[in-house]
């Protein structure tokens, strides 16, 4: 069956749809053929970018690779029973659809708490969890103590994560490998990105994460979406953008190797 | 009755809660009455900002100006329309409450769009939308033509407001002044810095929005929220961290003065 990556953090803009498009793209340009679920049907960043990517292939009559992309639109039912139902079977259904046509299946959550994300959590083999360097991200996986900067427990997400290992636990037996990603980290050493590393190490010991190598603040990282491409396509496009070999341009593409590398996605090892 | 600022964008992270706080503070400081509503009952960055203030000046044993705040917790109701009469009533509740007791009330919203977050639209003297300079941000706003970047037409969170606008507009014949404001803007030049920035510029041409000088990306805008302060209260608490006066804080102070001023609110001019 696929391997199923799922992008999850319920704190709008730690990353989720501009991380997971990254993954989409790299392990496509490797070869493996991908799915994508976008769980956040009216917004749908992820796909939108698929979109913009499948309007740049048409208009510019070039060929791209692609991932065979679906919504999962929040259902309409008028009670919380018949939503939840309704959500479930489209979740399941949309699974099996793409169970036998991709190797991979990539899943982006909302930035909220909903049904659809906790049914994402439960089904995941990679849970990979963007955050800023920031306290006011922190404050949603961890409860921190202001004098110390230590972990005093765990707060709402980190709860909804272990509630979602314990469900996939019952389920199957599955375990999920929860991974942690600094993302739009500032160039400049300051004070609180320390404090942030001392809790991001922290976490690794009390809550069941893990974390790798993130991503940069980087313009290359969101100004290639209106065309749907990402860093690793530049080269084919010959986008020959003076700055395609900038040195922020490389430094990104050692982020996403390590990234991806840091992943340890058990289908990727030869 | 009390001026009603918004903070509303249905993009996650685009900077509401920051924005939200420092607006918060900076009136408080004015010597003004303020209230704040979270609308975010699950995860309340402001409300958690706010109890931080609360915590730090306890075990500091200081005052600090405080406004009153409160929380509306989603309906758990199981059918939507209780749910909505549910949220509906205590969002006026919470309302009649605060009138007589605030100068202004600042209402924070969620990023995703809610029966709740519209009623706030819906009630807004001022909403305030701030923007990561990303056209990820911008695909809620407007649709853009990924060949020239020019406005094609409103998108989601722009119809959203649009409908806010016709529903005060049938309620007490009110009008909702929109300002937009662009967030974690990059120090370094970009080309996609300039195309947001004449996407802005167009959008206050045909969706009716403002804009006004936005916010840096700056570490003081973030680093101080486990303790509850700003910039603004740096200098009150001797918190003499030797950069309290880094060129970095220097320009932050301006650019929330700018901030204050370009909001143009009626209550504030003698
Ligand atoms: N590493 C990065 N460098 C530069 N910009 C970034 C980076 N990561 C994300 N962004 C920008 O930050 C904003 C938030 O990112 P994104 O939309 O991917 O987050 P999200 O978690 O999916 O948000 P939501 O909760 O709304 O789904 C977007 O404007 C995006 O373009
Ligand atoms: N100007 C800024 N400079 C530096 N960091 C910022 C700035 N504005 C916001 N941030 C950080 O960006 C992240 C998103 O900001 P914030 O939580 O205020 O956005 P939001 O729109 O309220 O998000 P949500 O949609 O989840 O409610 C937070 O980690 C915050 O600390
Ligand atoms: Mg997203
Ligand atoms: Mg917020």
């Amino acid at each position: 069956r696929p391997y199923v990556i799922v992008l999850g953090n319920e704190k709008g803009g730690s990353g989720k749809s501009t991380t997971a498009m990254h993954i989409v793209v790299s392990l496509l340009r490797e070869g493996f053929r991908v799915g994508t679920i976008d769980l956040d049907g009216r917004q749908k960043s992820l796909t939108r970018y698929i979109e913009n990517r499948r309007a740049y292939c048409k208009a510019n009559d070039v060929e791209l690779p692609m991932p065979l992309e679906r919504v999962i639109v929040r259902s309409t039912a008028r009670t919380s029973d018949e939503a939840e139902a309704d959500e479930k079977m489209r979740f399941e259904d949309t699974y099996v659809e793409l169970m036998d046509q991709v190797d991979v299946i990539v899943i982006d959550c909302p930035g909220s708490d909903t049904f659809l994300s906790r049914l994402a959590h439960t089904a995941a083999d990679t849970l990979v969890t963007p955050i800023n360097d920031s306290f006011v991200d922190l404050d949603l996986i961890a409860r921190i103590d202001p004098k110390t900067y230590r972990v005093a427990g765990p707060s709402l997400y980190a709860e909804m994560v272990w509630k979602a290992r314990q469900r996939r636990q019952m389920a199957d037996g599955g375990t999920i490998d929860w991974v942690l990603l600094r993302n739009r980290v500032g160039a400049v050493h300051a004070k609180n990105k320390e404090r942030v590393e001392s809790v991001v190490e922290e976490l690794t010991k009390r809550i069941g994460v893990r974390y790798i190598p993130g991503l940069g603040e980087r313009v290359i990282y969101r100004e290639l979406f209106p065309n749907g491409l990402t860093l690793m396509d530049l080269r084919d496009e010959g986008v020959s953008e003076r700055n395609d070999f900038s040195m922020s341009h490389v430094a990104a593409r050692q982020e996403l190797r390590a990234l991806m590398d840091g992943l340890n996605l058990a289908f990727r090892r030869e």
